[in-house]
């Protein structure tokens, strides 16, 4: 799976997700990408959330959605990856990833996989990683 | 508001020995979305390019390079969502698309809808003048590789991915 989250000079935020889902899948077996909430959401009022890991959980958890709502309680975009990645593993036994931007700018790129490529550009400067701790 | 960009090539397994090429991928993603913001161009088009990127970079689980079904062919999903306006559209288990996140952009701009599914995504695609390509395309090599591994006796794929994402 692959996706992106930005958000624009006039302040407007957007997320994509894309996927050939499972290997050795049941043919017109859906996951989560295509479902809204799950595989991605996105709210100028909140942020946009892309996602990414085992569809069924994520689908359980309309993670993406979750993520938000956690982030408008107060959390920070960093705060919310992980709560929501934790919820998934704590309620459903669920892997994977999210990566998160904020109408302010915050920005994570969080998982609860072992790994994970991500990359991100902010005030022209680019930075990325694959493993925890990058 | 100065522009950010976020992007992720998926949480699945990674090849040691392709490490490289991940990293240089998902950077030749986010800057491609990022020169679009830099450019004044929306977040909507910035993440559409920037997963187009990836969809048409084989090590990718998307577009060309996909993973296979159990019948040996490409079934694929995409979203997008403008933050402006809740507006989305998406499509899935599509066949012999290039880039179907540029198929779910056009079903979130040309139809009163938010989902259009196989046989009725490929007719709007049609529709909409985006050119089908031969199933073979999008097939890599590693893919075709994984699918025959997991289809030998004993072999679980659903098991072996569990914790990987």
């Amino acid at each position: 799976t692959v996706g992106a989250v930005a958000i624009d000079s006039e302040g407007n935020v957007a997320c994509a997700t894309s996927t050939g889902g499972l290997t050795n899948k049941m043919v017109g077996r859906v996951g989560d990408t295509a479902c809204i909430g799950s595989g991605g959401y996105a709210d100028n009022i909140v942020g946009a959330v892309s996602t990414t890991g085992h569809g069924e959980s994520i689908m359980k958890m309309v993670l993406a959605k979750q993520v938000l709502h956690y982030m408008e309680q107060g959390m920070t975009a960093e705060e919310a990856a992980e709560a929501g990645l934790n919820t998934m593993k704590t309620r459903v036994d669920g892997f994977g990833g999210v990566i998160v931007v904020s109408r302010s700018g915050d920005w994570a790129a969080k998982f609860s996989t072992k790994q994970m490529t991500w990359a991100v550009v902010k005030a022209d400067v680019l930075q990325f990683g694959i493993y925890h701790n990058e | 508001m100065k522009p950010v960009i976020v992007v992720h090539g998926g949480a699945g397994t990674i090849v040691k020995e392709y490490e490289d090429q991940y990293r240089s991928g998902v950077n030749r993603a986010a800057l491609k979305g990022y020169n679009v913001l830099k450019q004044g161009g929306s977040a909507l088009t910035a993440v559409e390019e920037a997963v187009v990127v990836m969809e048409d970079d084989t090590l990718f689980n998307a577009g060309c390079g996909s993973v296979l079904n159990e019948e040996g062919e490409v079934e694929m999903d995409a979203i997008i969502m403008d933050g402006k306006n809740l507006a989305s559209g998406a499509v899935s288990a599509v066949r012999c698309i290039a880039n179907p996140i540029k198929l779910a952009r056009l079903v979130m701009e040309k139809t009163d809808h938010m989902l259009l599914t196989s046989k009725g995504a490929s007719l709007f695609a049609k529709s909409q003048g985006i050119q089908e390509v031969p199933g073979e395309t999008l097939i890599s090599e590693r893919s075709r590789e994984r699918w025959k591994t997991n289809l030998k006796p004993g072999s679980n794929p659903v098991v072996s991915q569990i914790g990987l994402g």
